[in-house]
């Protein structure tokens, strides 16, 4: 079945070990997921294609991986998980955080949960004189379980270098959220997070979405998504997939995603079985 | 009254007493006691072999632990027995038939982080408290 002792059967007197009936694993299976807390054995849809190779993860995963790999450290008392030493872009550009940054190990800290939302909308809009090039994200915060309260939340996408084309240029890539929508006009927008990269800059880069993923928790149905655009330092608007960022339909281990912290901030009771 | 209450007091601990020595001889603590006696023993949950793959990502599985054995008098010291399982057993030695033994069960437990897939395919990383059993004693 199921459990097996870590040795060899140890000295448990009058104990004997043997092999599960099916419906016997499938009482512990819901036994087990009754101690993690889950109503139903999760169901995660098989991936699109183009599949990662085997052993390999999609950033999301990926980066959620290195912050268990984090915390497991952090238990076994080898503290240092983020010391740095990792490659830093080429010059002139500016170091872009490592995945995941300092930030989020003190946030992995006092976590309680941590959880990585997938893009499920993600297209260009066309450019018309009124309407800028812009991405649109939205990721699904409605299923988060009661009394779980979002401590922080970064909106996280790669870029990559396009020296060739913008040489010597600076972006300024802003982050916003989607108030409302319209169906013939752009949408109303209140500005989150904007950040200035050079068009050589590589990595990834984070963006503090806190205060909208609290609100989206709290009110679903106000969830109408991001929207991130690029305009150069003369205020002219860039094509995002000109400027280098990642999205949907780039590699794998490069797509955007969002990633929230959250804290019990109530007590939880067992429910009788 | 008062005194007299106390008399009867000191007259029924010092019965209590006698009876708890009489049984101690006969119950003398050796080596077969030892290998029945309350600790902990190992037990691996494979999320693996539950077939889970698919969206459990970290860990394969977890050492999960558990207490058994007897919690009889005498309680030695590396049961880690409760003050109140000693008076528990005293108690349970005077009316066997009624009061049951203290319990074997965890005294230490340590908590285990599970990374795992949702039905929407995005990635949950959760600490579970008190999963894995460190440490077994007499309650």
């Amino acid at each position: 079945g199921a459990c097996r002792p870590a040795e060899p059967p140890p000295a448990a007197p009058g104990f004997l070990y043997r092999r599960l009936k099916s419906h016997e694993k499938r009482e512990m299976q819901r036994e087990i997921l009754s101690v993690l807390g889950l109503p139903h054995r999760p169901r995660p849809p098989p991936r699109e294609p183009p599949a990662p190779p085997p052993g390999r993860l999609p950033a999301a995963p990926r980066f959620m991986l290195d912050l268990y790999h984090a915390l497991a450290e952090g238990a076994e008392g080898t503290a240092g998980a983020e010391t740095g030493g990792r490659p830093q872009p080429p010059a002139p550009a500016p170091p872009l955080p490592p995945v995941p940054s300092a930030q989020d190990s003190a946030f992995l800290n006092d976590a309680d949960m941590v959880m990585s939302f997938v893009n499920l909308v993600e297209y260009d809009k066309e450019f018309t004189p009124h309407q800028q090039h812009h991405k649109e994200f939205k990721f699904n915060l409605s299923q988060i379980p009661e009394g779980e309260a979002v401590t922080a939340a970064e909106f996280r996408i790669y870029k990559d270098c396009v020296v060739e084309s913008f040489k010597n240029q600076t972006f300024l890539i802003s982050i916003y959220q989607v108030l409302q929508e319209h169906p013939n006009r752009a949408s109303d927008l209140f500005l989150l997070d904007t950040r200035a990269v050079w068009a050589s800059e590589e990595g990834w880069l984070e963006f503090d979405v806190t205060a909208t993923s609290n609100m989206w928790v709290m009110n679903p149905q106000h969830n109408m998504g991001l929207q991130l655009s690029v305009v150069t330092r003369d205020g002219f608007s860039v094509n995002p997939r000109e400027a280098g960022l990642i999205g949907r339909d780039g590699p794998y281990d490069k797509q955007p995603f969002m990633v929230a912290f959250f804290k019990v901030s109530e007590v939880h009771i067992r429910t009788t079985r | 009254s008062a005194t007299s209450r106390r008399k009867q007091q000191n007259r029924n601990r010092s019965t209590q007493a006698q009876d708890v020595s009489r049984v101690s001889t006969v119950t003398d603590y050796n080596s077969s006691d030892l290998k029945t006696a309350c600790r902990k023993h190992e037990l691996y949950v494979s999320f693996q072999d539950l077939g889970w793959q698919d969206w459990i990502i970290a860990p394969k599985g977890y050492a999960a632990n558990y207490c058994d054995g007897e919690c009889s008098f005498p309680l030695n010291a590396h049961m880690n027995a409760t003050n109140h399982a000693i008076v528990q057993t005293l108690v349970h030695l005077m009316n066997p038939d009624y009061v049951p033994k203290p319990c074997c069960a965890p005294t230490k437990l340590n908590a285990i982080s599970v990374l795992y897939f949702d039905d929407n395919s995005n990635v949950i990383l959760k600490k579970y408290r008190n999963m894995v059993v460190r440490a077994c004693g007499c309650h």
